[in-house]
């Protein structure tokens, strides 16, 4: 996946870190000391629809659908997610019990194109 | 091929600007990990834990099971520890309570495991035996009564665990615990270390939310 950095509009991702003492929540969330909320902003035009895939013959194959089908402009592709990871959270309830949790796919690794 | 006067649809223009939109991304960070937790709001909490209690019981807090489900099977776990609250006491019994929140358990409970730790100090070359008695709520009305016994028998000073069989664990799904702790013998009541907040007792246990009639495919 790529990165987003300057002013490329091509789909990437895009780094966002929430600190936790900056929205006061440091009291009850032990660890980690941030959230990183990355997310996946960008345009897919139709040529690079299927980028990056599991396989580079993933984007070929599509490539040549869309060509057979000058499916220009019909249906689109989106920038979306497509490696994520769980965020490890160690917090106090309400009851001041310590509770550990892996919440899955919370964290954005890469983007691509549907 | 290109409209007449579209722009190339990947070239440099307005990236998204983070700075204006810092506000509405940190609420959205907070609504997620909020909706992941299953909390509305986040926790005001009612006691404060030592620091000395939370990295002793950080250190006692077993790791995962050896046969661990790969991840991918596993649904979203919890692991709990809660410190005791001392309640009902006389010179020959302490009872002990613990509170499980709702939060983790809006959807129904399957305690996976769960363990009781508590530290005792004793003098040399003595032994000394307790009974530690798990109560739970009669069917019928809100007394408490006991569910099962386990006499322990405790022959070294430190940490000791007691894993909380059927009866504790269902106690605990249901969002309270209460343990009673009756030594037998000479070694006074206060073997059992209580106010020390680096050796409070707790209950550790593994949970799973959700229904508990799980099926699992063969």
């Amino acid at each position: 996946g790529i990165d987003c950095q300057g002013g490329s509009r091509m789909c990437c991702r895009q780094e966002f870190f929430v600190d936790f003492r900056e929205i006061g929540w440091q009291d009850w969330i032990i660890q980690p000391e941030g959230y990183a909320m990355n997310f996946c902003t960008g345009q897919c035009p139709l040529h690079v629809a299927g980028i990056p895939g599991i396989a580079a013959s993933f984007h070929t194959a599509v490539f040549n659908l869309l060509k057979a089908n000058t499916a220009a402009g019909a249906g689109g592709s989106c920038c979306v997610p497509t490696v994520q990871r769980p965020l490890s959270l160690l917090y106090y309830d309400r009851n001041s019990n310590i509770v550990k949790t892996d919440i899955p796919d919370m964290v954005v690794e890469a983007c691509g194109c549907s | 091929t290109l409209r007449p006067g579209s722009q190339c649809p990947v070239c440099g223009g307005p990236a998204v600007d983070l700075e204006s939109h810092r506000e509405l991304l940190l609420d959205l960070a907070k609504r997620n990990i909020l909706d992941k937790l299953h909390l509305s709001q986040r926790p005001t909490l009612s006691r404060p834990v030592p620091r000395a209690a939370l990295r002793t019981a950080l250190q006692r807090l077993c790791g995962p099971p050896q046969w661990a489900l790969p991840e991918e099977y596993r649904s979203q776990e919890y692991d709990i520890i809660s410190f005791a609250e001392t309640g009902f006491s006389s010179i020959n019994q302490t009872r002990l309570n613990f509170h499980f929140s709702s939060d983790e358990t809006a959807g129904g409970m399957e305690i996976r495991q769960a363990s009781f730790m508590f530290f005792v100090q004793l003098p040399p070359n003595s032994t000394w035996s307790i009974n530690v008695r798990v109560f739970a709520l009669s069917p019928h009305d809100t007394n408490l009564t006991i569910a099962s016994q386990h006499l322990l028998e405790v022959g070294v000073s430190g940490w000791h665990q007691l894993t909380l069989g059927p009866e504790a664990q269902a106690a605990c799904s249901q969002g309270h615990l209460t343990l009673e702790l009756v030594p037998e013998g000479q070694v006074a009541q206060s073997s059992v270390i209580m106010s020390d907040t680096a050796h409070r007792p707790f209950v550790a246990a593994r949970v799973r939310p959700g229904s508990k009639h799980r099926v699992r495919r063969r």
